[in-house]
């Protein structure tokens, strides 16, 4: 078939040619500028692995889902991004949390999920990655069966640890939440849109963000009387994931804004002007002048 | 050496026979599909998505005429004109890819996180002798 005569061609068998460093160097020597971006990030990949002793990757299982899902949204089968779309970013990242959360025992105790400390480690973002929206993203288990969708209200208070940080100064560093959640049985992530939060840290190239963050679902509407969501409480997964939606402005990066529709701008990296600048699709907010 | 200034009389030819030359040449320079799949380069431990990617590639004959058949620039003509009249050792415009297509990739990060990104130029939809 095309494909093996096309790689007794083009790799050949022998042992050095499987290591892909020896390809990429033998290709490029010391320039790795000259290597197309997917070899480049597997080229580090690989010098990574080789000095870890090759620990096999395990990335959180729910978040895989969310991302896989959201790879099906924006790309054809054959990978081609979609032209259908209504988002700017051509980057999505998401990072779990560093270490396991630390959790208020009091809490635990009244199976409430309870706020909870988390650091986000965020050194595979580049300097050519401009956020235009974070979002922190909650998943909920199987342990309710959502035959229908179902509304309930929550709380969320969210924390920025370091507000002695000069960002704090300019932005908010804790963001309270009353949401009503939609719940189905194939939909069980929430997205808490943090950009107002975030923005200002990541835009200065911060390499971790610390947050305590408190997801609480309550058994009715009236906030101030009403009781924990027990069961809901226990199916929310405690830690969330967190979303970065990027703009790439590096070359090898895909710019789809060349076909945007006419009055529509370029995406423009956070700076604080433009809040709520919603770019996740389904939310069409359109950009103020 | 008297065979060789006598001039070539079209007529001999058989007309259709000769102008083929320029219109359909045999191995002609068009696109080729190459279907691989990441798993081969070992790499589909951190490549999630696509799993199978036909980057394609351009092979065949550039013609004499390259004309715009092929999208080719006056250059490519003006090279084959040194080739065939002046240096022979002037390459002739070689097929090769004009336009791409953009591709979007999800990979595991070696800090265990999920990047989706969307890269240029990824697979070429369209040859060109230049």
């Amino acid at each position: 078939s095309p494909m093996s005569r096309g790689e007794n061609r083009t790799l050949g068998r022998s042992p050095e040619v499987e290591s892909l460093s020896f390809l990429l160097s033998s290709v490029v020597g010391n320039r790795p500028d000259l290597l197309p971006p997917l070899l480049q990030v597997l080229s580090d990949r690989h010098h990574q692995n080789r000095q870890r002793g090759m620990r096999s990757l395990q990335p959180d299982s729910t978040a895989l889902g969310f991302m896989k899902r959201l790879y099906r949204m924006y790309a054809s089968k054959e990978g081609i991004p979609k032209s259908n779309r209504s988002h700017l970013y051509n980057t999505v990242r998401l990072f779990t949390p560093d270490a396991e959360p630390k959790w208020d025992t009091e809490d635990q105790r009244m199976g409430l999920p309870g706020s909870a400390d988390l650091t986000f480690n965020l050194d595979r973002v580049t300097v050519e990655e401009h956020l235009l929206k974070s979002v922190l993203l909650y998943s909920f288990n199987n342990s309710i069966p959502f035959s229908s969708a179902i509304v309930c209200p929550c709380q969320l208070v969210v924390k920025e640890l370091e507000s002695s940080s000069p960002e704090c100064s300019r932005a908010p560093c804790s963001l309270n939440f009353n949401l009503d959640l939609k719940l189905r049985k194939k939909r069980r992530w929430v997205e808490i849109d943090v950009t107002a939060l975030l923005g200002p840290l990541i835009a200065t190239n911060k390499r971790s963000v610390k947050m305590a963050v408190n997801f609480t679902c309550l058994q009715d509407r009236d906030r101030h009387s009403s009781v924990p969501n027990e069961p809901l409480n226990k199916a929310l997964l405690r830690s969330p994931s967190l979303l970065l939606y990027l703009n790439d402005t590096s070359n090898q990066a895909y710019h789809n804004w060349y076909s945007l529709r006419s009055g529509e701008e370029p995406p423009i990296p956070w700076s604080g002007q433009r809040r709520g600048f919603s770019t996740f699709p389904g939310e069409r907010v359109a950009p103020r002048r | 050496g008297r065979e060789a200034q006598r001039p070539k009389n079209p007529a001999s030819y058989n007309l259709s026979e000769y102008l083929k030359q320029f219109l359909f040449p045999e191995n002609e320079c068009e696109l080729h599909d190459f279907r691989l799949s990441f798993s081969q380069l070992h790499w589909d431990n951190w490549i999630i998505a696509p799993q199978r990617y036909n980057p394609r590639y351009c092979q065949g004959d550039c013609p004499r005429a390259v004309g715009h058949r092929y999208g080719s620039p006056v250059h490519a003509m003006v090279q084959n004109i040194i080739y065939e009249k002046l240096d022979s050792s002037i390459p002739r415009p070689s097929c090769v890819p004009a336009q791409y297509s953009p591709l979007s990739v999800l990979t595991i990060e070696p800090d265990d996180s999920i990047a989706y990104k969307e890269y240029e130029d990824m697979i070429a939809t369209k040859c060109t002798c230049r």
